[in-house]
Order: C-alpha cells, then sequence, then structure tokens
C-alpha cells in the first residue's frame, strides 16, 4: 500500500497541473510542478517514476497527458457517486460546496432524520429520511459516504453505512467510530488542524 | 523542526487520554494509549521519550499527568484568541462548533464585508466589517486566524493578515496562497480527503 502522504502528493501535483493547463502551459519540469507546494523536484520525480515514465529528461512532463494520467491513478477519471448523513450546518455548507464535482465526486442524496428537513433540497441535492438510507445506498450502488451528524449518531450510523455496502467513510463527528478492518474511514478534525499549526509557532 | 506526523499523533494521544480520564481511567499503558489509533505502542513511547520521561516500566502512564503534559508539549495550556474571515455557510458552521473551545482555541471575533452580515452574532461571535480587521488584530495581539471567503478574496486577505501581525493561517478557501515564509499557514481541503479515500478502495 503506498503510502497517504504520496497520495497526498498527487492530489497536489493534479492541482497544480489543472492550473497550468488553464494558462495554457503545455511542458512542465518538475521543479515548476513543485515550485509552490513546499516538495523538491527530486521528489515529484520520485513519485511520478513509481507509476510509470512519463517525462522526458530534459524537457520536461506533458500537461494534458500528465494530468489525465493523475486522475486515472488517483480513480478520478470517473465520477464516484457520495452521499451525505446530517443535513445540518456542516452539511448543508458541503453540500453547497462546488470543488467536490470539480474532482469527481457527486453529492447525489443527503439523509437527515429530522422531518423538517427532508423533502428540501440543498445545491440541487435532494434531502432523504435516514430511514430510506440502506434502500438508496444498496439501488444506486453507492460506496462512499461523509458523516456530518451529531458525535452521537455518528457511530450508529457508521454501522448502518457498513452494513448496506459503503466501503469508504468521511467523518467529521468528533468520536472514534468502530467499524470493519476493510472500510476506509478518515476523520476530519478541525481543531486538529490548529493544533499543527500553533504547535510551530511556539516551536520554530 | 519535529515532523508534522508527530504532532498529529500528539493530538490523538490527547483525544484518548481526554477519554480515558472522563471514564475514570488512572494509569494507561501505551499499548492501550494507541489501541484505536492504527499506531503501534513502541512509535508512541518513541514519541513521548522525545520530550521527557512519563512513564514507569511495565506500569505504565500516568493518565492525568500525561494529558497535561502533552497540552503543554501541545501548547494548549493556554488558551489562543483566534478570528474568522467570511461568515458565509462554511464559516457560520465552524462558528458554531464547540470542539474548538475544547482544545482551548477561542474564536473571539469573526469578519465580511457583506454589510447585511455586519452586527449579527453567530455561536456568540460578533461578526465585525472587514474594515476594522487589522485594528482588531493589533488591539487583541491576535496570532491565529481562518479564512473561510471565496478563494479569489482569500489572497488579498492572507496578505491583510500578514502585515498586521497574524503568525497562523487556516484555510479553506482552495486557492493556493503566497505569503511570507515565516506565517504558519495549513489548507484544508475536503475533497482532497475524498480522493486519499478512493485511492485505497481501488488499490488495495
Ligand atoms: N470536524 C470538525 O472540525 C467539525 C466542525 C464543525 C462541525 N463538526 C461536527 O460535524 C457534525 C455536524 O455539525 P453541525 O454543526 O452541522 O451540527 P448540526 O446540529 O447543525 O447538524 C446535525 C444534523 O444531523 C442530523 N441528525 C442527527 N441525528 C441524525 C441521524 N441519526 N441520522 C441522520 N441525521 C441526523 C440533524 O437533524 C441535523 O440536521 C457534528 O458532529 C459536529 O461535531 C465538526
Ligand atoms: N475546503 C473545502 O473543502 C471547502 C468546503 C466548503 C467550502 N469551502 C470554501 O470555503 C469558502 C467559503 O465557502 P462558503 O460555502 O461558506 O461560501 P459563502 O459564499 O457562503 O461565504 C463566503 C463569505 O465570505 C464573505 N466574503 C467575501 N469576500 C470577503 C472579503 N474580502 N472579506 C471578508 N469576507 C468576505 C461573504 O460575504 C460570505 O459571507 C470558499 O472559498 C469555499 O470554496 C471549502
Amino acid at each position: 500500500r503506498i503510502p497517504e502522504e504520496t497520495v497526498r502528493r498527487l492530489s497536489l501535483y493534479l492541482r497544480t497541473l489543472r492550473f497550468m493547463e488553464n494558462k495554457g502551459v503545455q511542458v512542465i519540469s518538475s521543479e515548476r510542478l513543485t515550485k509552490h507546494l513546499n516538495i523538491t523536484g527530486a521528489q515529484a520525480r520520485k513519485d511520478l517514476t513509481y507509476f510509470g515514465s512519463f517525462g522526458q529528461p530534459g524537457v520536461g512532463y506533458n500537461v494534458n497527458r500528465l494530468r489525465k494520467k493523475i486522475e486515472e491513478i488517483l480513480g478520478l477519471d470517473h465520477s464516484w457517486n457520495v452521499i451525505l448523513v446530517g443535513c445540518g450546518k456542516l452539511g448543508a455548507a458541503l453540500l453547497a460546496y462546488p470543488g467536490f464535482r470539480r474532482f469527481g465526486f457527486r453529492i447525489t442524496a443527503a439523509f437527515d432524520n429530522n422531518p423538517d428537513k427532508v423533502g428540501r433540497t440543498i445545491g440541487k441535492v435532494p434531502i432523504i429520511t435516514d430511514q430510506k438510507m440502506e434502500e438508496f445506498i444498496r439501488k444506486n450502488d453507492v460506496k462512499v459516504a461523509i458523516i456530518t451528524a451529531p458525535a452521537e449518531a455518528a457511530q450508529e450510523i457508521a454501522r448502518r453505512l457498513a452494513e448496506s455496502g459503503i466501503s469508504a467513510i468521511l467523518n467529521f463527528a468528533p468520536r472514534y467510530l468502530v467499524i470493519p478492518e476493510k472500510i476506509q474511514i478518515k476523520s476530519v478534525d478541525m481543531a486538529m488542524e490548529l493544533e499543527s499549526l500553533v504547535y510551530y509557532l511556539k516551536n520554530h
């Protein structure tokens, strides 16, 4: 399994390539690819060689071809159906965010247990009662789910998602979720992001 | 400079210790400290030895003492004044989130350039016109800022924050921000979180 840091670097290269492509740049050196990313050109060459040979020594990489290749490596050359559970303040902000679609993630339905929210749409996504969640996952072969429900509801939701065939969960609830080994899970904790920032303020 | 992964592990140990302390656990082994964290007990011992000796061989760590020590190492033994810029959907969700205060981060003011938002409060935080941002930062000696404004406004906001003495920025706008070297910056990109999840779905 390639380390998570490598996958994250590929995502960063992809963003730089897309930016360059929009500006009409055709060829790019590994130095220019990593210039703003706090990554060395040598690291980028090493990362990319792992997946095949794309660049020409002394010339650089073809921007369009490399962008497509990285999208293929990351599995972004096709779109992913995603559901979101818990349409509160954070859920609504994520439903309205166009950034997911730009990378092939289409949030196709959102679930909530509050009857006042059911039947509305946010960012063109329908809010459905959580009682229909399992049925929706199976019928639409959904593999990815985002949890933005309260911490005390998150474990039960994760259990239900795992049982209906979800294989990857992005969790925002500040709670450790116990799920089967085979399911990929990632938790985002904004307070932790601040912690890693201020640590370096104190300790240059 | 200790690697960011080590700082992130300290944050994870801190959450486990707080959870254990709430349950009345007094002493904990490194194995139990890391049980749910996908980290080995040996890694935890190595991390903690780096900062001093806290545990007793064969007995384990005193939960209360270790928790306090990690809070001190991470700089969470005192509170940090934080400001937020851009009180839209995402900004409002973060202002209402009690998780920041639990780790010593107090969002004391929020700034927006939309006159309709100025004068309201969200999560007990006043929304102030962005024209007063520099003055507020200097008067209150604020060091940390969160940017939840649109991507096209983010660079100018970052420049203004840097000039008024901010030394750490947590950025949610999907844009690479050019700021002076000495300022710590971290960008959160939710699409990237999904990318690192689905990569492993494809490539077990
Ligand atoms: N990770 C972070 O840094 C961060 C930041 C902000 C919020 N949060 C977390 O994200 C979550 C949502 O926060 P929020 O501010 O949007 O909360 P909120 O109360 O505004 O929204 C929660 C939503 O979940 C719904 N819900 C509750 N139980 C449910 C269930 N069993 N099934 C389906 N839906 C259910 C509620 O009806 C509500 O719409 C919380 O866990 C919060 O702690 C995390
Ligand atoms: N990183 C992610 O995954 C993620 C997820 C959701 C949103 N976002 C990003 O977060 C940002 C906010 O998203 P949102 O959905 O809340 O947008 P929004 O439009 O709801 O809110 C933006 C707010 O910023 C204010 N604003 C605009 N220019 C400003 C300026 N110069 N100074 C101060 N305030 C200003 C607006 O008045 C508004 O209140 C965007 O950049 C968006 O792309 C990121």
